[in-house]
């Protein structure tokens, strides 16, 4: 299980973004995600998925990641929803 | 499941196309309506929601579900990115424009009841959920599963969801509880009939003279999913979980497993992969992968695809019985006396040291007509009308004894004891066979 390649931890994180698992990183302060983050939002996504929860980019993790889906989020806070509702009314 | 909070307020919803896929194999609209009508008919099935086709007029643009194939940026704040990756998307219900829309991605290609594509029925069911108000399950089964899963039904006129997917869209819209659920204002005249899928014809009932499932000799043997199939000339039987028949008939395989020879009259073995749940049949010096029970395309395969040399030096030309031991997850395929082990985790490899003789498997006949393992890693041979359990991980435990097919899996009545002329016998009444007996 070779360590997954910078892009593909760069692409991890915007799948983990896109799909809800990780929160959009804060425009004001630019805030980065931290480490523990990350990882907590890859355990889960793999517990979402029935996947084993290492918090590692790991190949199974990978792959299901490249795997055709819809392209809604697993996980929707409400506020992603008002923020898509007041966008829609927009 | 999960349910985002919002629902329609009325359980009259309308739909409507508004373009079609246009990537081979180009399904024609006909077929593209039918797909929609029955990816609706599995939500209408559970609830009170009753889904109609908007009249080919400018209603068509006022449907509450608005269906449509597009590209990339289609103005909508959601681009696609092209074959694979994300397939589609739909918005939840509201009072807003393009509440309820569903769009399908229209660099994907969108095929119905083969593997080669993406299947339109499967994803159509799951973003109706979407338009409903559902989010994303990590349940499975369930459609709501993020993942594209393949196709979902073999026919779809009589596809029905999962219990999590049934659950969660009561919880919305509460239980069907008409007497009898309208199907759909009957598609077939006003659409043409759904895209021929191979699904089972009736089986002709076959006369239970020929086949009395209580005279044993299975060709084959084979633990599908948890339930147990026993193979005989063109027949099958099919015993539950439970253990319980499903039938005392036997079904015939060609209106049940689609893809195998017309006329086939003997399975020589059959196991399942688990790898990933696909399910290998051995006839003569071919074998064919299924999937669910549809022979996949680019089958059958030589036999020596497996490499299998037997001790004198010849090419193995038929299997006997094939198996997956529960124990350490490696595949046994027995032929002439001896026999090879694989592992098929990933890709399938012989190991080495193999042919050995089956007479290594203490207690048990050498050349059995299939054996299978069960969950807890017993390994049962079955040979004639019997079978001998072998237990988990063990090879030659020294007391195997032999059990009857007839009584304990085709429920049989037990055979009356007979005092055969010249058998060595115990008490009156009473005789005893050895294992070649």
């Amino acid at each position: 299980h070779l360590a997954p390649m910078p892009d593909q931890y760069s692409r991890g994180v915007d799948w983990l973004s896109r799909y809800g698992y990780l929160p959009p990183p804060d425009p004001r302060t630019g805030q980065l995600q931290s480490k523990e983050g990350i990882e907590t939002a890859i355990k889960e996504m793999q517990r979402f998925a029935g996947l084993k929860d290492t918090g590692k980019l790991d190949s199974d993790t990978l792959k299901l990641m490249s795997t055709p889906r819809c392209s809604l989020p697993d996980i929707i806070g409400s506020k992603d929803l008002l923020k898509k509702r007041r966008r829609k009314r927009r | 499941y999960a349910t985002v909070g919002l629902r329609w307020k009325k359980s009259d919803l309308t739909w409507s196309i508004q373009n079609y896929p246009s990537l081979y194999p180009f399904l024609k609209p006909d077929d593209v309506k039918s797909i929609m009508i029955y990816a609706f008919k599995a939500w209408s099935d559970v609830t009170n929601l009753n889904f109609q086709a908007a009249p080919p007029t400018s209603e068509q643009d006022r449907a509450d579900i608005k269906i449509s194939f597009a590209r990339s940026l289609h103005d909508d704040g959601y681009p696609f990115d092209g074959k694979g990756g994300t397939l589609a998307h739909a918005f939840f219900p509201g009072e807003y424009e393009v509440a309820g829309d569903t769009h399908f991605d229209d660099e994907e290609s969108w095929t119905y009841g083969d593997d080669s594509g993406t299947d339109l029925f499967a994803v159509a069911v799951h973003e109706f959920g979407h338009a409903l108000g559902l989010s994303h399950s990590s349940t499975s089964p369930s459609i709501m599963r993020p993942y594209y899963q393949g196709a979902v039904a073999v026919d779809i006129r009589s596809y029905i969801l999962p219990d999590d997917d049934r659950y969660a869209i009561q919880s919305l819209y509460g239980k069907k509880i008409s007497p009898s659920a309208p199907s759909p204002k009957n598609p077939t005249s006003q659409l043409p009939k759904p895209p021929n899928t191979p699904h089972p014809k009736v089986p002709l009932k076959p006369d239970p003279s020929i086949q009395n499932r209580c005279e044993g000799g299975f060709d084959a043997v084979a633990n599908i999913r948890g339930e147990v199939f026993f193979f005989k000339g063109p027949y099958f039987w099919r015993i539950q979980r439970s253990r319980s028949l499903v039938s005392l008939q036997p079904a015939l395989i060609k209106n049940f497993w689609i893809g195998l020879p017309p006329g086939t009259n003997k399975i020589d073995a059959v196991y399942e992969r688990k790898s990933d749940s696909r399910i290998i049949f051995f006839i003569g010096s071919q074998y064919w992968v299924f999937k669910d029970t549809v022979a996949m395309s680019g089958y059958p395969r030589p036999l020596s695809d497996w490499g299998m040399i037997s001790h004198d030096g010849k090419e193995v030309k038929s299997v006997e019985a094939a198996f997956i031991w529960a124990h350490n997850g490696k595949t046994y395929i027995f032929s002439g006396g001896e026999f090879w082990r694989f592992s098929e985790a990933e890709q399938r490899h012989q190991d080495a040291g193999y042919p050995r003789f089956s007479s290594l498997w203490k207690g048990v006949p050498s050349n059995p007509d299939d054996i299978i393992t069960e969950e807890e890693g017993d390994a049962y041979f079955f040979k004639n009308n019997s079978y001998w359990v072998v237990k988990s991980g063990e090879m030659d435990q020294d007391s195997v004894t032999r059990r009857s097919t007839a009584v304990d899996w085709m429920r049989c009545p037990e055979p009356t004891p007979t005092t055969l002329p010249g058998n060595p016998r115990g008490r009156e009444g009473e005789c005893n066979c050895g294992i070649s007996g």
